[in-house]
């Protein structure tokens, strides 16, 4: 006891009993409004990869996370056409962090191809975020853990640095901006189209893959107290030299 | 062994302690969420199956039903020095995890593994 003051912040914590946040999800007896279309596609594929009918876990499961957030905009603007380019903006909260879990990937879904009536648009997204770099998956990575795509007009990017560096330890509220971009096809005519009738969650949604911290909290506590320890007992031993 | 030396502590047999068939045991039991009043923010699964513990703890505890020792000396309490101190009750020993897939407050979608979702085995303490 006396050697360890880091372990006791450890029991003291009371944000570290990870179940209970299964009660606070029920206690509100309102209807929830559910996302539907892709998104909701892209879950439940998730879902029946990572788990069998009865929610137990796959042995084989390649998710790498414990917990997956996938949060939908929360705010569009629309900015006015500027050349060739269709460019709205978008707002995507990030929930206060939990104790409990480590963030370990951040990817936006978008879609890179648009089919309205009369235009076919290339989409792109762009982190809003200052010296930022984002990574887009390519189709062939070995290892991967995300899901192919269930539809060639959607993509995946990886902004895991730009969110973990740039974002993720801020204080306060925090948004994740992002420019949704599209241009038309060349050589048809620039004409501005009304993003109007179009949910932002038809475009983006972003993907936060989270990690128990508490083995990993726990290790590391452990291991500083056993430094302290250490160098508790070096230092009572030579003084038992001297 | 203590049954054996200790002329008070007379060694009951497993009849006497109840029969076979209502010892602690793994009963298990599917619910769906809809009975739970938990489905419209719980997309998947449909079903539980958290499964319960029931039965008699007797005083000879079996082998596999992991007891601690402190198991055996609350029921020798309970029995030889103070019946208000209670016997050991039949509680999950073992948990299984569960995935679930749900709706959180402000529309996002949430993934998680919640541990101790399903009793696996059971146990005397």
């Amino acid at each position: 006891k006396a050697g360890w003051p880091s372990i006791t912040r450890l029991a003291d914590d009371p944000t570290l009993p990870l179940n209970l946040d299964l009660a606070k999800e029920a206690s509100g007896k309102e209807m929830k409004p559910r996302p539907q279309g892709y998104p909701l596609r892209y879950m439940l594929k998730l879902y029946q990869r990572s788990a069998d009918l009865h929610g137990h876990p796959r042995e084989n499961r390649t998710i790498g996370a414990k917990m997956v957030r996938l949060v939908k905009p929360s705010a569009n603007v629309v900015r006015p056409l500027r050349g060739p380019w269709h460019v709205q903006i978008l707002d995507f909260p990030l929930t206060s962090n939990q104790v409990a879990y480590q963030l370990i990937r951040a990817t936006v879904v978008y879609r890179h191809q648009l089919h309205l009536v009369h235009y076919h648009l290339s989409c792109h997204v762009e982190p809003w975020i200052p010296k930022c770099l984002a990574k887009h998956f390519p189709s062939s990575e070995a290892g991967s853990s995300k899901l192919p795509p269930m539809s060639k007009a959607w993509t995946e990017m990886d902004i895991t640095h730009c969110v973990q560096q740039r974002l993720w330890n801020r204080k306060g509220r925090r948004i994740l901006r992002l420019r949704f971009m599209c241009q038309q096809q060349k050589g048809s005519e620039v004409l501005e189209f009304q993003w109007h009738g179009m949910s932002s969650l038809d475009v983006a949604f972003l993907l936060l893959y989270f990690n128990d911290t508490d083995r990993s909290v726990q290790a590391k506590l452990l291991a500083q107290g056993q430094e302290e320890l250490t160098d508790r007992e070096s230092s009572v031993l030579m003084r038992s030299a001297r | 062994q203590a049954c054996s030396i200790a002329s008070d502590v007379p060694c009951h047999s497993q009849e006497h302690d109840g029969s076979i068939n209502n010892q602690c045991s793994l009963h298990p039991y599917k619910v769906s969420f809809h009975q739970l009043g938990w489905d419209h923010w719980i997309i998947a699964p449909r079903l539980y199956t958290p499964n319960y513990c029931k039965g008699f703890c007797s005083r000879v505890l079996p082998y596999g039903l992991n007891s601690p020792n402190h198991a055996i000396i609350q029921s020798l309490v309970n029995e030889l020095v103070n019946h208000s101190v209670p016997q050991p009750s039949c509680v999950p020993y073992k948990f299984l995890p569960m995935s679930i897939l749900l709706v959180e407050a402000n529309g996002s979608i949430l993934y998680k593994e919640y541990e101790g979702m399903i009793a696996q085995s059971c146990t005397c303490r």
